[in-house]
């Protein structure tokens, strides 16, 4: 799964 | 980061410059949405509130900076500076109907319920139409410039890398960020008409291009 608060794409 | 996300940025970053130069040069906005303008605008605000938060590359920091100034110097140029030449009277697309589900979808289905995921979800899912008023636009009055052309076919080729960084990213890293991805697939089919509009057409040196 992701983290929520690791958004690294623009 | 991958070959392909890059050259995705890279597209994203080659469309907006277009766009920008191509206002300032001739002076004129004519034949550009100021409403879809306004929604990457905000699309850039409210999924970069992370700046603020976490750090995650110099790349993603100054590339989020740059995006962010561009698309509000864009927006200045088409309201502010050269807003004579703005066509509001063919800019006529409702936006509330695309804000308005996009608000509502975003507090249903996002990875948290906590403001800065919700506004993240808000972003990702509005940057997917924010291109309909430009669209819509060409549909209206029937046909766009080359310049406008090249603008959305660079704002395609970047969602149609970020689908194969998907891809690649999966099959690497076991990467799979469903809402961008669900979202990123739907906006990458509204292109899917005007790149074959603009290889049959524009590429062939008609120059202009008219959407049927």
């Amino acid at each position: 799964g992701m983290r929520v608060d690791d958004h690294d794409e623009l | 980061m991958n070959i392909f996300r890059l050259a995705g940025d890279m597209s994203h970053l080659v469309a907006i410059l277009i766009l920008l130069l191509k206002i300032w040069r001739s002076r004129s906005c004519a034949g550009i949405s100021g409403k879809s303008q306004v929604l990457f605008a905000l699309v850039f605000t409210t999924r970069y509130l992370d700046l603020f938060t976490s750090f995650i590359s110099a790349y993603n920091t100054v590339m989020k900076v740059v995006f962010l100034a561009l698309s509000y110097a864009t927006v200045y140029l088409i309201y502010m500076r050269f807003r004579n030449s703005y066509d509001s009277e063919n800019d006529t697309f409702r936006v509330e109907f695309l804000l308005v589900p996009v608000i509502g979808l975003s507090f249903l289905e996002n990875y948290s319920f906590t403001p800065m995921e919700i506004l993240w979800t808000f972003s990702i899912f509005l940057e997917s139409v924010a291109i309909m008023p430009q669209l819509f636009m060409i549909t209206k009055t029937g046909e766009a410039e080359s310049i406008t052309n090249h603008y959305l076919f660079f704002l395609g080729l970047y969602r149609a890398l970020y689908i194969v960084n998907w891809v690649w990213r999966y099959h690497t890293e076991g990467f799979f960020d469903q809402i961008a991805v669900v979202s990123g697939v739907v906006q990458t089919i509204f292109y899917c008409d005007f790149f074959y509009l603009y290889v049959t057409r524009v590429l062939r040196g008609r120059g202009k291009m008219s959407l049927p």
